[in-house]
Parts: structure tokens; sequence; C-alpha cells
């Protein structure tokens, strides 16, 4: 429990003074451990950690709680900060609207696609999915078995191509009454520049209202890596993290929150179509602190 | 005039940061510089080129520790005498089962053995047809049932199968599940005790397939997998990707699973036996 290894630290301070340099040096080299531990990545730790120095130096040492508690409400509230600010909903605007879902393989896009149908739906809205994955063995006829659990039509074509598969869904949306359409597109590498552009020209072809980066909660250091791939070619407006139910800690929220600036818009908990949230940036805090 | 001692310091600074950076894992990583350091000075080693050198060994022998040679031959994972040789194949969503299994397949073809794969996912979305289009491009059998069926029976299906058909392999396909869902381990037991009832000594190898951009959770994930059914190997997928995938180090470590092959695309071809001295230089790369 990082409360009682802190405290161990600080087991010589007394209730009045002021939280010391070495004190809180040597606090936050357990808690840069403990964020490494949770799969934080190596830089942002190493940043989060000298924000958060310079925060703690001089405090007052609060006579109701102990200086480790006090440590870890700092470091829990500027992770909650950080992972919180600029809350922003998913844009839905236009007729269609349109969501662009994006990542690597295997992330959990086209469950995801589901979940954001029914999602919307529940909430009023008339959606369409577009299986836009022409890669993936049988990626279409999944999409479409999804749509059917959902009871939410799929536009699909195996002789199309990603964007003219796209751009029939619009269509299907103005032709239909339906007012909002969700990309499924299939997983890729953020080195694969062709399959990067192919992203890029659905991006520019279509002008999806929502871009989503749809990452898995399970990633190690590599999250910077890919996300800020994913940014610079597609600009996307927010984050969706994948298989939350695990005993994953989910340092990648926040390496990938401090490296694109982007809101985690939601959390995705279950194989079902309703295991899906909002994200809350207080339990993300408490969980990567373990 | 910097001493030897500050440039050591350095040196391991910058080595922490490589394997932390490499998701070897901070106890892991933290302990093996700490072997290092102790190591280099009783040995008197000086030079940059020769620390790195030696902590480059020593990181090849923990990831061969449990492995009879550095590089996995696909051929020893078949010992001829026994047919069908099980394998089944298990690990959490989405790492890469279905497709290493299609990709197992045609290794396995080529040297000549005939292949029978088991759609034991009955679960997930259109599972079943994509490892039929995995069948179809590896030019081998499918055994199937409708979705919904229950895992287990179809594995046993599976398997009576292949013991009818005098078949050399049988590679059993489950559906990804994570380690902290008991009833869904319980699943995962159960179908290995139905392909022991009907063979004895079956599944004779449990791969668990994972994905490379796992961080430290992929240790629970093999406590867990290993806990439940027996993990024989590891196959480590989507090394095409930036990740270095070094949790395999504290799994190799802690739980003696060896690392068997490396998934390095998404096309048929794409695997490979694991070697461990290309893996410790990737890291470094
Ligand atoms: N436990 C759990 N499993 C999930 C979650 N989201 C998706 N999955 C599972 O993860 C696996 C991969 O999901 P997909 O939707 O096929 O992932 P994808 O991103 O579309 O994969 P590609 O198209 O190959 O890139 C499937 O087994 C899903 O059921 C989740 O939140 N929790
Ligand atoms: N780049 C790359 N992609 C891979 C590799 N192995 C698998 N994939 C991709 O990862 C995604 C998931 O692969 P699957 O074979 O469906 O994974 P799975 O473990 O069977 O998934 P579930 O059954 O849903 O748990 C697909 O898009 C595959 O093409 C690999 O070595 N490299
Ligand atoms: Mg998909
Ligand atoms: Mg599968």
């Amino acid at each position: 429990e990082l409360t009682d290894k802190l405290d161990l630290i600080f087991k010589n301070l007394k209730g009045h003074g002021k939280l010391s340099e070495k004190n809180v040096a040597d606090s936050l080299k357990e808690v840069r451990r403990v964020l490494l531990e949770a799969d934080v990545n190596y830089k942002v730790a190493k940043v989060f950690i000298n924000a958060v120095q310079q925060r703690a130096l001089g405090q007052k040492v609060l006579r109701s709680v102990t200086p480790g508690q006090q440590i870890v409400k700092i470091i829990h509230d500027e992770l909650t900060n950080i992972m919180g600010k600029s809350e922003a909903p998913v844009t839905i605007s236009g007729s269609p609207s349109i969501i662009m879902l994006t990542g690597l393989q295997g992330s959990g896009k086209t469950t995801l696609a589901g979940k954001l149908g029914l999602f919307f739906a529940k909430r009023g809205h008339k959606p369409v999915l577009a299986a836009a994955d022409t890669y993936r063995p049988a990626a279409m006829r999944q999409l479409e078995v999804v749509g059917q659990k959902v009871s939410i039509p799929v536009v699909l074509d195996p002789a199309k191509k990603a964007l003219d598969i796209c751009q029939n869904a619009i269509k299907y949306c103005r032709k239909n009454g339906h007012d909002l359409v969700i990309f499924d597109t299939a997983g890729r590498l953020h080195i694969d520049k062709q399959m990067m552009d192919e992203l890029l020209q659905i991006k520019k072809k279509t002008k999806p209202q929502e871009i989503l980066y749809v990452a898995d909660g399970m990633t190690g250091q590599d999250a910077v890596n890919t996300a800020r791939e994913f940014l610079n070619w597609l600009d996307f407006d927010g984050v969706v993290l994948t298989k939350m139910d695990g005993d994953a800690r989910g340092g990648a929220a926040l390496s990938v929150r401090m490296v694109t600036d982007k809101p985690i818009k939601f959390i995705s908990t279950g194989e079902k179509f309703d295991a899906l949230e909002k994200f809350h940036p207080q339990r993300m805090a408490s969980r990567i602190l373990g | 005039i910097r001493s030897q001692q500050d440039i050591n310091d350095d040196l391991f600074d910058s080595l922490e940061e490589i394997m932390i950076s490499g998701d070897l894992g901070v106890d892991f990583s933290l302990k093996l510089i700490e072997d290092v350091r102790k190591k280099v000075d009783e040995l008197g080693i000086k030079k940059s080129e020769n620390i790195v050198r030696f902590i480059k060994s020593a990181m090849v022998k923990t990831l061969n520790s449990n492995c009879q040679s550095s590089v996995s031959d696909p051929g020893a994972l078949l010992k001829s005498e026994i047919k069908p040789y099980v394998l089944m194949i298990v690990g959490v969503n989405g790492t890469g089962k279905t497709t290493s299994i299609g990709k197992l397949a045609a290794m396995y073809k080529k040297t000549g053995k005939t292949v029978l794969l088991s759609a034991a996912d009955t679960f997930r979305a259109a599972a079943l047809e994509q490892l039929e289009i995995w069948a179809e491009r590896a030019q081998v059998e499918i055994i199937r049932n409708q979705p919904g069926a229950d895992p287990a029976s179809v594995a046993f299906d599976s398997l009576k199968a292949a013991i009818s058909r005098n078949v050399d392999v049988l590679i059993v396909d489950t559906a990804g599940r994570l380690h902290t869902k008991s009833n869904l381990m319980e699943e995962l037991k159960k179908i290995r005790r139905v392909l022991a009832k009907l063979l004895l000594e079956a599944p004779h190898e449990t791969l668990l397939i994972m994905d490379a951009t796992t961080g430290q959770n992929g240790l629970n994930q093999a406590r867990q997998f290993a806990q439940a059914v027996g993990v024989t190997g590891i196959v480590l997928t989507k090394l095409d990707g930036t990740a270095r995938g070094g949790i395999v180090f504290s799994i190799v470590k802690e739980l003696g699973i060896p690392v068997k092959f490396i998934g390095i695309g998404e096309k048929l071809e794409d695997l490979e036996a694991f070697n461990a001295n290309d893996f410790v230089e990737a890291l470094f790369a």
C-alpha cells in the first residue's frame, strides 16, 4: 500500500514543520517505482514526478494526516487533474455525424463499434456501422454479427476499398434517415506508412466529427510511441481504453494523456456490448497507484 | 577527469532506461543491473562496450535458461512417436491466437506433417469463419460446430477426428479470455480435461499467445494461465511493431516457461522460431 511505504520514509517527521527536500525526494523515488510498475512510460513518469516535486516541496505538514497520506493525496490529485482536464464528450453534429475508430491490431475496435452504436442508440440516435476493415479474415462478417447483436445496420462490401465503404455508409445514412455512422477500420501498425495513409485519406475525404484512438488497457511502455504516431497522422479527438475489466493497472492512460493531451472518452470493461463506461479520472488515478 | 565510477553510473542509468522502456519491469531490471555491477567489479571489466556485451550475454542466458537450445526447433515440438500431437492455444483477448494457429499450421504442413484445426472458440463473433479462412490459406482441414456450441465438446470431437484420421498435429483454438475471469478459466480447464480423457497426455503443448505490447500485466497473465492449465511455451506476437516484449524475461525467470515462437506480421509466413540473441539485440537497437 503506497501510503504505508511512504509513511516508513517519513517515520521521523513530526506533525509540524515543512516537507523537506530529502523527504520529498525519497518518497518520490518510491512513487516513481509504483508508476513504472503500473506501466506508466519511463519518460512520462520522470516528467510527472518533477511536476509533483514542485508541488510537494515546502508544503506545511498537516496534522490531520500522515506525511505519507499527504504525499499520496498530492500525487492522486495531480494524476486526476492531468487525466481529467478538458473532458469532452463525443462530438455529434453532422448529417450523418461520423465517428472513426482507429488503433493497433486487436485493441478492441470492432467490438467497440457495437458498443458505441448501442450507447448512442439508447440516447435517441439512429446509428449505422461501416465495415471498413478489408484485410482481416472474416472482419466484415464479425461486424455483421456485432450489428445483429445490437440491432444496428451494417454497411459492408467485400469487393470495395475502405474509403468506398465509408462513403457508401454515409450515403446509406442520408438515404435512410440515420444520423450517425461509426467506421470500423482495420488494426494497423503506426509505422506502416501505407496503412496510416489509408486512414488519413478516409479522414480527408469524409471529415469525421470524431476520431477515436482505441488502445488496449494493458499496453506497456510502447503506448506513447503508438499514440504519438497516430496523433501525428490523424490528430485524433479522443482515446478509448479497452479491456479494463482485467487487472492491468492502466498506466498507459497517463502516458497517452501526457503525450497526446487528448481526453480519454470511454473505457471498455468487458466483451458484452453494454460494457462501456465514461472515463473517471479519479478512479483511474487510484487504479494506477494501486 | 570523471571517475570510472561516474562513467559506469551513467552507463547503468542508460541501461536501466533501455530495460524499463523495453517492458522488462523495474524489479527484473534493477536486479539484473545489481548482479551485473557486482560481476563487472569482480571481473574488473572496465570498458563500456565490454560491460554492455556482458549484460547482453546475461540476458541471453536468462532467456535460454529453460530451453534446450537458443533457437526453438519446430521439429522438436513434434516428438514423432506421439500422434496426434495436440497443441492447445490460449491467451487473453486479441493477442493473435487465431492468426498464430494459421501460421503454425502452415509451418507444420511445410515439414510434411498432416494438420487438423479445431475451432473451439464458439463464443466470439465470426471466430469460426476467421479460423476457416486460415485453414483454407494453410491448406489444412478444420473441425467446427455452431456458434454457441460447448467449446469442450468441439475440442473432443476434433481430437476424435484427429485420431480416426491419423493426423500428425491437432491445434485447438480457444476464445480469448482475461485470466481474472474465473468462470472462463474453469472453461479452459474443462477443455483440457476433456482432451486428456480421450488421449492421456493431451494436450502435449499449451502455448500462451502474448502480445508484445503488453506491459507488466503479462506476468500475471502467464502466472494465471500456467496455474490453470499449465503452459509449455509462449508465442510472442506483433514484434513487427515497436514494442520489445521485455515482459518475457520475468516470465522465463519466474515461471520457467520458454518463448518458442515470435509473430512478426499478419501473413501466413510471419512466424519465426524464437532466437534469444536476436531478441536481446533488438532490445538494444
Ligand atoms: N475482456 C474484454 N475483452 C474485450 C474488450 N473489448 C474487446 N474485447 C475482446 O478483445 C478481442 C479483440 O476485439 P476486436 O474487437 O476484434 O479487436 P479489433 O481492434 O477490432 O481487432 P483488429 O480488427 O484485428 O485490429 C475480442 O476477443 C473481443 O471480444 C473489453 O473491454 N474487455
Ligand atoms: N502486426 C501483427 N499483427 C498481428 C500479429 N499476430 C496477429 N496479429 C493481428 O492481431 C489481430 C488479432 O488477431 P487474432 O488472431 O484475431 O487474435 P486472437 O487472440 O485470436 O483474438 P481473440 O480470439 O478475439 O481473443 C488481427 O488483426 C491479426 O491480424 C503479428 O505478429 N503482427
Ligand atoms: Mg476489428
Ligand atoms: Mg481468436
